[in-house]
């Protein structure tokens, strides 16, 4: 997380730190045996990663701390089925679900996030959080929980910036941004989510309830915190048949 | 049976002159032995009777006869100045059989052609009873009591008297008697007469176990007594009265008893008269009731059925606990219970006791808990109300969370529903927000 702040004790009580066969990544609590998560982070080079290279941790904002706890056991990885990307151009559907081993149970520090109806509008301006234990501001990995606010962008400007990226950058092969994605940022640079962060939840808050509910997930960026580029999201609220379906049929 | 029905004579029949109802022929002399069974009277009765009329039933007469005994003799038609028509009135036979003599002279006077006679008989029970001694017509057929039968008779003699080898007088005996019917009546021999002197007169009442005999003498009673300063003394002339497991009891005087309980199944009378004095003689009627069984004490949180004022032997009970109370004995839970008095006067089983159910430890609630809200130990309708952990799980909304115990012993909410609540994760809602006041 660039710019942004250390969490404090179990105020995202739905933050998970995962491990991918020694690299790091986020993902979020929506169910007492679910997790969900990017699909980039469970399929690399094509492959699903081996359950039993995964480990999951949460409860606590010291990664350190995590670490040293006993991963929670696995019982099956659910990339979503149309996830492809071979050469790490392509993030469409870029959302996995976790089930895990043995029911969690809920107090302070761990919690699920909501989820949306499906195809909820997500207001252009309007402030959500994302979180991590990724990359901050000074190119160091961030042992304990950052998160920072940021706005949801309005999809053409996107668009723009993304486009902009492939003209100053033509040799680098820029993903293709989908209808599945949305961005969140800030113009000017410097607050952004960052590597380690993806999988993680970017968060709304529902006026009328004061919940949480999870609306994207931490997918791509052309780097991290430059000016003019924004983060890249999953949309959440277009795969919530795709995410009931799975934990039904599961 | 086929040779029996064949050998025995028919209980009716009918008779008619040859080629009736044509005219009868002339020159006749034609004879019908009529029969029914013995013990039976035959009874001739006329349908039809034509006959050529004539003073005395001279030229053509039909004769009937029993034991060659001329009983009448019948000619003319009814209603007819001449001859002797029987009319509607039939003919009884002395016995069970009858002669008729059909007897025509050589000519039928013209032009009215006789057409004969038809008759059908039928055989007619003899009252025996009735008639008297076949022998010496001095007295009854039985010298005591006489019994009609169809076709029959048979004598029998009253207690105490035995029947003779001829089947009709009795002679004095009165021991070896039985009473095993719930009820009946006795007598000393001879009653109201003055007993026989010689008496030893044993009558033994047993009837089924499980059920008690009452005596109950009638008003008169007189057996001799010697008067003595402590009241009549049974000397010479008794009636002992023995009940099982209790003092014989000798009776006389000339009060009655009246009515006696004996308290058992089986009683013994011995009736006793020596050779001189005298006894007027007793009589007494019988009756038993069944054994009667204390009436059960009242059930705490229970009922007996059926209520009777009083329960006799084979009287069954049952016992049923108010809803919320289960039937235990001997510290061990039945699922019903019936108990029946028994002919000792017992109940075959003692009493059960209700005791309040209760519905077990209620189920756990996963992420949530329970807590007791009135009444103790699970007991039938305690009260306990679910909770779930909050703020991190609700119940689901509508879902009800007091539950009683039931009389099923079950836990149900107040839908009778027996399922208990769920608890559902709180999502988006950690207890401490971010909080900034920098702008």
């Amino acid at each position: 997380i660039m710019g942004g702040e250390k969490a404090p004790d179990k105020t995202i009580p739905w933050q998970v730190m995962l491990s991918v066969d020694g690299g790091r990544a986020g993902a979020m609590v929506i169910g007492d045996r679910w997790i969900m998560t990017a699909a980039h982070n469970l399929v690399q080079k094509g492959k699903l990663v081996l359950k039993e290279k995964l480990r999951v941790f949460m409860g606590d904002n010291d990664a350190e701390k995590l670490a040293k706890l006993t991963p929670l056991g696995v019982a099956s990885l659910h990339p979503h089925p149309e996830y492809k990307n071979p050469d790490n151009a392509n993030y469409n559907h870029d959302i996995a679900l976790i089930k895990l081993q043995q029911p969690l149970t809920f107090h302070a520090a761990i919690m699920p996030l909501c989820l949306p109806p499906e195809d909820t509008i997500y207001k252009t301006g309007q402030i959500g959080m994302v979180s991590g234990f990724g990359i901050k501001e000074d190119d160091i990995i961030a042992n304990k929980l950052r998160y920072i606010r940021l706005p949801v962008v309005d999809g053409n400007k996107c668009q723009a910036s993304v486009n902009s990226a492939k003209a100053a950058m033509p040799t680098e092969t820029i993903p293709v941004l989908t209808d599945n994605m949305f961005c969140a940022g800030v113009p000017e640079g410097g607050q952004d989510s960052c590597t380690g962060d993806s999988g993680g939840a970017y968060v709304l808050m529902e006026d009328s309830t004061k919940r949480f509910w999870a609306a994207g997930i931490v997918s791509w960026g052309v780097g991290c915190g430059q000016t003019g580029r924004y983060g890249v999201y999953t949309r959440v609220a277009k795969y919530i048949s795709w995410i009931n379906k799975t934990m039904e049929d599961n | 049976c086929w040779r029996l029905a064949r050998s025995l004579p028919a209980l009716h029949g009918v008779v008619q002159s040859p080629q009736f109802p044509q005219p009868y022929p002339a020159a006749l002399s034609q004879q019908w032995d009529l029969s029914v069974p013995e013990g039976y009277q035959l009874q001739l009765s006329f349908t039809h009777l034509d006959i050529e009329p004539s003073a005395d039933c001279y030229y053509d007469s039909l004769t009937v006869l029993y034991d060659k005994k001329v009983l009448a003799k019948f000619c003319g038609q009814e209603n007819s100045a001449d001859g002797h028509h029987p009319g509607n009135r039939p003919l009884l036979s002395p016995g069970n059989r009858l002669t008729l003599v059909l007897q025509t002279d050589d000519t039928n006077p013209e032009p009215h052609q006789h057409l004969g006679f038809s008759a059908h008989y039928q055989a007619k029970d003899i009252d025996e009873c009735s008639a008297p001694d076949p022998e010496d017509g001095s007295g009854p057929l039985c010298s005591q009591l006489c019994h009609n039968t169809l076709g029959s008779y048979m004598c029998s003699c009253r207690h105490g008297y035995e029947l003779r080898p001829d089947q009709r007088t009795c002679v004095l005996s009165c021991g070896g008697g039985i009473f095993d019917e719930p009820e009946g009546t006795l007598s000393s021999p001879g009653y109201p007469d003055p007993s026989p002197h010689g008496l030893a007169c044993q009558y033994v009442i047993s009837v089924e176990p499980g059920f008690i005999v009452n005596l109950n003498f009638t008003d008169s009673f007189h057996i001799e007594h010697i008067g003595t300063q402590n009241g009549p003394s049974c000397l010479y002339h008794w009636l002992q009265v023995s009940i099982p497991d209790k003092e014989p009891q000798k009776l006389c005087g000339g009060k009655s008893p009246g009515l006696m309980p004996t308290n058992s199944y089986t009683v013994q009378l011995d009736y006793h008269t020596d050779w001189a004095g005298l006894s007027q003689g007793w009589s007494l009627h019988y009756t038993t009731q069944r054994v009667q069984c204390a009436s059960p004490s009242s059930i705490t949180n229970g009922r007996v059925t059926p209520n009777f004022p009083q329960y006799y032997y084979r009287d069954y009970i049952q016992v049923r606990c108010d809803p919320g109370y289960k039937l235990m004995m001997d510290g061990r839970e039945i699922k019903s219970y019936a108990s029946m008095c028994q002919k000792n006067g017992q109940w075959h089983l003692s009493l059960p006791e209700c005791h309040i159910i209760d519905c077990g430890e209620p189920k756990a609630l996963l992420n949530g808990g329970v807590t007791f809200i009135s009444g103790s130990q699970n007991q039938h309708l305690s009260v306990i109300q679910y909770h779930c952990n909050e703020p991190f799980y609700s119940l689901l909304g509508g879902a009800t969370v007091s539950y009683t115990c039931a009389a099923d012993r079950t836990w149900r909410d107040n839908l009778d529903t027996p399922v208990i609540p769920s608890c559902i994760p709180v999502c988006g809602q950690p207890t401490v927000y971010l909080s900034g006041f920098q702008r």
